[in-house]
């Protein structure tokens, strides 16, 4: 195994049995 | 056949000019062929490269910028593939949809799958209680017309993204798949990868081979960059993806891909120029009798038989994408760390080649409803790089590093089977399969 230069490393998990019952709502971005 | 030659298309999309009035259906039509124009010179390219089906990106044929009312004279009838139409053979039958006559000639002439994002309205009236004042619904449609012309899938996406008001959902959730001399395919649009429904249903109930997902991503970095977790979602889910992106470098649009369950095959990150790119790779039609294909992961199953790193920590709050993780920073050249939120708790062991002063590194938690542009729950466990040594930055975007990490494993005790791995590199490169694997039992560690 090589030296890396990692920016990031990530296990991202989804939780579906906690999603509302639609993704695509969401207040916007707050800026 | 057991292998196909699969092609994907990232497109710089010709945008319609920004008028006060909606443009006529002549004007719609010039700048739809603009486009086409160019995605029939990367179609044909494909073709005569052998490629069996090309895909090009949600939004390519007319842009991402309207209104409902805009956006109303680009829209076309698209029929429900039951139909068993031929639009190239027979362009009158469903009214006037010129589209969907090039793109049936476009796959006809040139023998090949034409996967495309184009609209497609439904009148309604007053019987129907949902239906929008204006008398019609308008969907944000993939296509897919066959080598012979036929149109064979038809989705409405599902999941729309918060801006595209121009667009409405469809009552329920389609699980579009159909069948091929090279495999199984089913398709759905961008922000459908975060969901259940269709892109879990997709694969898990209704066994596809392969999945042809046009997108219009913009990436954002440090968690959500395209290639890194389009990649990420191929791998966890074990498919093919053969997935389109827009291109357009002032909103960051670029990453397209052709990923495998075991490895990415081609991708394509380009933030320098304005062109668009062909990739092509070939693929297994059928990956899951491969003797190469990934095992299934038990996430959590390494996390929850250790017991948590206790050493000198201390934590701090940080954003990314606006989710407020818990962090704590890596102090030494070497070490293990873990650091819990809510459930959630990620263990992280590493070695780095050296441990420079100008640059800080964090392990980060986060277990939450996420409610920006969308609502959906996560469980994150990452390590990353902070923006400047000034540990208020980190989650911020980072674009290089210089620190090289020799060994890794980081791992968590994730209440979801569905775990996305990344690993993404100093200047937005993915990590060659080579350097990394996940084991079994949850962990995401350096080989060797």
């Amino acid at each position: 195994g090589a030296p890396l230069p990692v920016l990031v490393m990530t296990l991202y998990g989804r939780v579906f049995e906690k999603d509302p019952p639609r993704l695509g709502q969401g207040p916007g971005k707050l800026q | 056949l057991d292998s196909f030659t699969a092609a994907v298309y990232e497109h710089a999309v010709l945008l319609p000019n920004a008028t006060e009035s909606p443009a006529s259906r002549e004007e719609a039509l010039l700048l739809m062929n603009r486009n086409l124009d160019v995605l029939e010179k990367a179609t044909k390219l494909a073709a005569r490269q052998g490629a069996h089906i090309i895909v090009t990106p949600e939004d390519g044929i007319y842009g991402w910028v309207f209104t409902r009312e805009s956006i109303y004279p680009y829209l076309e009838d698209i029929p429900a593939p039951e139909v068993n139409w031929i639009p190239c053979r027979d362009p009158q039958r469903f009214g006037y949809t010129p589209v969907q006559e090039r793109l049936s000639c476009l796959a006809k002439d040139s023998s090949i799958y034409v996967v495309a994002n184009i609209g497609d309205k439904k009148p309604c009236n007053s019987s129907d209680p949902l239906c929008p004042p204006d008398g019609r619904y308008q969907y944000n449609t993939d296509v897919v017309f066959d080598s012979e012309g036929r149109l064979v899938a038809r989705y409405h996406k599902y999941n729309l993204f918060a801006p595209e008001i121009q667009f409405d959902f469809p009552k329920d959730s389609e699980v579009v798949t159909f069948d091929t001399p090279f495999g199984k395919f089913g398709i759905f649009t961008c922000f459908d990868i975060f969901s259940h429904d269709p892109a879990v249903v997709v694969v898990q109930d209704f066994e596809v081979d392969s999945v042809l997902y046009p997108t219009a991503w913009y990436n954002t970095l440090p968690l959500l960059s395209a290639v890194p977790f389009h990649s990420a979602w191929a791998r966890a889910m074990r498919v093919n993806l053969l997935a389109a992106n827009t291109h357009n470098t002032r909103m960051h649009m670029t990453g397209s891909g052709i990923y495998s369950p075991e490895a990415v095959k081609v991708y394509h990150y380009d933030m320098e120029t304005e062109s668009g790119q062909l990739l092509l790779s070939e693929l297994r039609c059928r990956p899951r009798s491969q003797p190469t294909y990934p095992a299934a992961v038990d996430w959590s199953a390494y996390a929850r038989s250790v017991k948590p790193f206790l050493s000198e920590q201390t934590h701090f709050p940080g954003l990314i994408y606006f989710d407020e993780f818990t962090f704590t920073k890596l102090k030494g050249k070497t070490g293990n760390y873990t650091v819990c939120q809510k459930d959630l708790c990620c263990h992280l062991s590493y070695k780095m080649s050296e441990k420079r002063v100008d640059e800080v590194y964090a392990l980060g938690a986060f277990d939450g409803l996420h409610t920006v542009e969308g609502q959906y729950y996560l469980q994150i466990c990452t390590l990353l790089k902070c923006q400047t040594t000034d540990l208020r930055t980190c989650g911020e975007p980072v674009g290089s590093a210089f620190t090289t990490f020799e060994e890794f494993s980081l791992s968590g005790t994730f209440g979801t089977s569905y775990v996305f791995p990344q690993i993404i590199l100093s200047g937005s490169q993915l990590a060659p399969e080579r350097h990394y694997e996940v084991s079994r039992d949850g962990r995401l560690q350096s080989r060797g």
